[in-house]
């Protein structure tokens, strides 16, 4: 999980 | 569904298609186009792994706003991204493609292969292409990404050839991604279903507009595959050639893909 940090960011986030 | 493919389609381009088409023919002068090939190869790997990673963040989004992707879990999600991402982005290159004289939209204009020329060796002193070519001080040191860089454009150019509506490119799109083939899936059988629903969605379309013959003249999925081989294999040789390099210099999405 910690290596896809960023993905797991951009998932979690509203759309941006 | 297919207006949902459609709509987070347009919702995620950063630039309109009719923009892109009205914009085809501004190419970069001979000035600029010396001046991306004086960079070093690490400047224009980091220029280049810039723009991938702007273009792969509109793919997450683009994937966010697919009906059905936000229920798979989130393992599966980083898993169609992971083998994804650059696919769909390649397929969404050909919009930014003007076939007729083999130029991509890249940071504001129009350029050739040969604006890319800096990723495969090292930045000449600013002399004119002709001049530099087939002389011994021009051996290149990544020949392999001259050959990266001509077989996406040759795949813009198949693809460009067969004058895809944006909706078709939608779909081509939201199909590279819900591909329930990847190796790793945790829910094989949930992504089958979307990906089935969206074959149907595709197909319907295709009939209504009366471009069914579309499916039999797509590349082969095992170009796309190639394409993202190669670029693995290029990103290693230049990690070879510049071990100094911090990973810092490239943006932290890509280094995660990549």
């Amino acid at each position: 999980q910690e290596k896809h940090r960023i993905l797991h960011k951009l998932l979690q986030n509203g759309n941006s | 569904l297919t207006q949902n493919v459609l709509k987070s389609y347009l919702e995620t381009c950063a630039q309109r298609t009719e923009e892109l088409q009205r914009r085809r023919w501004e190419t970069f002068s001979s000035q600029e186009v010396c001046a991306y090939q004086r960079q070093s190869m690490a400047e224009m790997w980091q220029r280049c792994a810039g723009r991938l990673t702007e273009a792969i963040q509109q793919v997450v989004e683009f994937a966010k706003r697919l009906q059905g992707f936000m229920d798979l879990c989130q393992h599966d999600q980083i898993v169609l991204l992971k083998a994804g991402a650059l696919e769909v982005v390649l397929v969404g290159m050909c919009r930014a493609f003007n076939a007729d004289n083999r130029t991509v939209f890249f940071e504001g204009k129009y350029g050739g292969t040969e604006l890319f020329r800096a990723l495969g060796r090292a930045g000449d002193s600013g002399r004119g292409r002709g001049q530099a070519e087939g002389t011994a001080s021009d051996e290149e040191l990544l020949p392999g990404c001259h050959d990266l860089i001509s077989s996406i454009f040759d795949f813009a150019q198949s693809l460009c050839a067969l004058h895809c509506s944006d909706s078709e490119v939608a779909f081509l799109c939201a199909l590279v991604l819900l591909n329930a083939s990847r190796p790793w899936l945790q829910e094989q059988a949930k992504v089958a279903v979307l990906q089935g629903h969206l074959e149907v969605a595709f197909r319907l379309l295709l009939r209504r507009t009366q471009r069914e013959e579309l499916l039999a003249r797509l590349p082969p999925a095992g170009r796309l595959r190639a394409l993202c081989s190669q670029h693995l294999e290029q990103l290693q040789a230049f990690h070879r050639l510049h071990p100094g390099l911090l990973p810092a210099a490239f943006p932290p999405l890509y280094r995660e893909l990549f």
